[in-house]
């Protein structure tokens, strides 16, 4: 029945420790110093996974434009979201600044990654 | 997404979560996969939330995301959450914050909230069930006693149904996933059976994080949506987490 959708097993038996096909590798761990300003607090994970969030942002970004080849949607994005984060209450708005900052994206670009769970729930 | 939270005969509890999410935002097709968690996965991290280098809390989390989806308050309790699909969703109480109204939190803020503040089972899920949201969601909440483990489905106002576990009456785990279990699954997307089929195999005397991690690799339950698991058991302080593949064949949600 695997081979037929929706691929349902047999229950799995000793997949644990992890490994094999299904397993794609351990998560690294990071420390956040709630002691800091948290428009710094961010910067040490930001500044090892600058390059992975752009490549993230990128990504959302081509599709929105795939469907509003005018590029107007990210304009919209840039311009629009990003006042409305100075309406989040803190730490979440000096947060945002501070990995727009670190990374350089854009601001309204962090503020639409942050609020994505939100937006997906139609 | 699925999660879950179970008891043993110990009544040591159990928490865990497949977390997934990227349906429909793009296919790529030479490696027959989603496109979003493609890229979620290389930035997804445990964090520990430190004060006075003691730690509040811990995390897992994207890089650049600064809400919380799945946590751990130490000795304290354990939470996930889940999406929650409606046609009053979230984007409604974007549109009412753009607006200027701003009585509701963002859900994941509120996650965030509660892990870095509530200091105990009850005071996290009262604060789960009657905060005002701008978006539905699934709370599944893990405490350190026995018994003390919930799924809380809200609306954006109010909390509808909390599902709690049950040991007298044979209700040793609490699974959910993306539905309100008075409700069927839509039919092309029933993973709540087998997890739940998977979940009675293994037996209340059996459940241990091991097993757990054998259920959440179970197809469907493990899909190409899903970016991470998540193990967590609040007596030990256990916290482990794994980025996922669910090479073909396998369902795509």
């Amino acid at each position: 029945a695997q081979f037929v959708p929706p691929y349902t097993e047999d229950c799995r038996r000793g997949t644990y420790p992890p490994s094999g096909p299904t397993f794609k590798g351990i998560v690294p761990w990071y420390k956040i110093n709630l002691d800091l300003a948290p428009r710094v607090r961010w910067n040490q994970l930001i500044n090892d996974k600058k390059v992975e969030l752009t490549s993230l942002i990128q990504v959302i970004k081509n599709l929105a434009n795939d469907f509003f080849p005018s590029g107007k949607l990210i304009e919209i994005v840039d311009k629009s979201l990003a006042p409305l984060v100075d309406t989040l209450p803190s730490p979440f708005n000096e947060e945002l600044k501070g990995i727009a900052d670190v990374s350089g994206v854009p601001l309204g670009e962090v503020m639409l990654f942050n609020i994505f769970y939100e937006v997906f729930t139609v | 997404c699925t999660s879950l939270v179970a008891e043993d005969n110990a009544g040591r509890l159990y928490h865990a979560r497949n977390l997934d999410f990227g349906l429909f935002l793009g296919w790529d097709v030479k490696n027959e996969s989603w496109k979003i968690p493609e890229y979620l996965r290389p930035l997804t991290v445990n964090l520990n939330f430190q004060r006075n280098n003691k730690t509040v809390f811990k995390s897992t989390n994207f890089a650049g995301y600064v809400g919380m989806l799945t946590g751990m308050r130490p000795g304290t309790f354990t939470l996930t959450m889940n999406e929650r699909f409606s046609i009053d969703g979230g984007y409604i109480g974007i549109i009412e914050w753009i607006l200027g109204k701003r009585d509701g939190i963002w859900m994941s803020f509120l996650t965030r909230s509660v892990l870095e503040n509530a200091t105990s089972y009850a005071q996290a899920k009262d604060q789960l069930a009657k905060t005002k949201m701008l978006a539905p969601a699934y709370y599944i909440l893990g405490g350190n006693q026995s018994g003390e483990g919930c799924v809380i489905t809200r609306s954006r106002t109010a909390a509808l149904d909390i599902w709690e576990l049950d040991i007298k009456h044979g209700i040793w785990y609490v699974l959910e996933t993306n539905y309100d279990r008075w409700k069927d699954p839509l039919f092309l997307d029933n993973r709540r059976i087998p997890a739940m089929k998977c979940m009675n195999q293994t037996t209340q005397a059996n459940i241990s994080v091991e097993t757990i991690y054998d259920v959440l690799s179970t197809k469907p339950v493990l899909n190409k949506l899903t970016t991470y698991t998540t193990l967590m058991e609040i007596s030990e302080g256990t916290f482990e987490s794994y980025l996922r593949d669910c090479p073909n064949p396998c369902m795509p949600w």
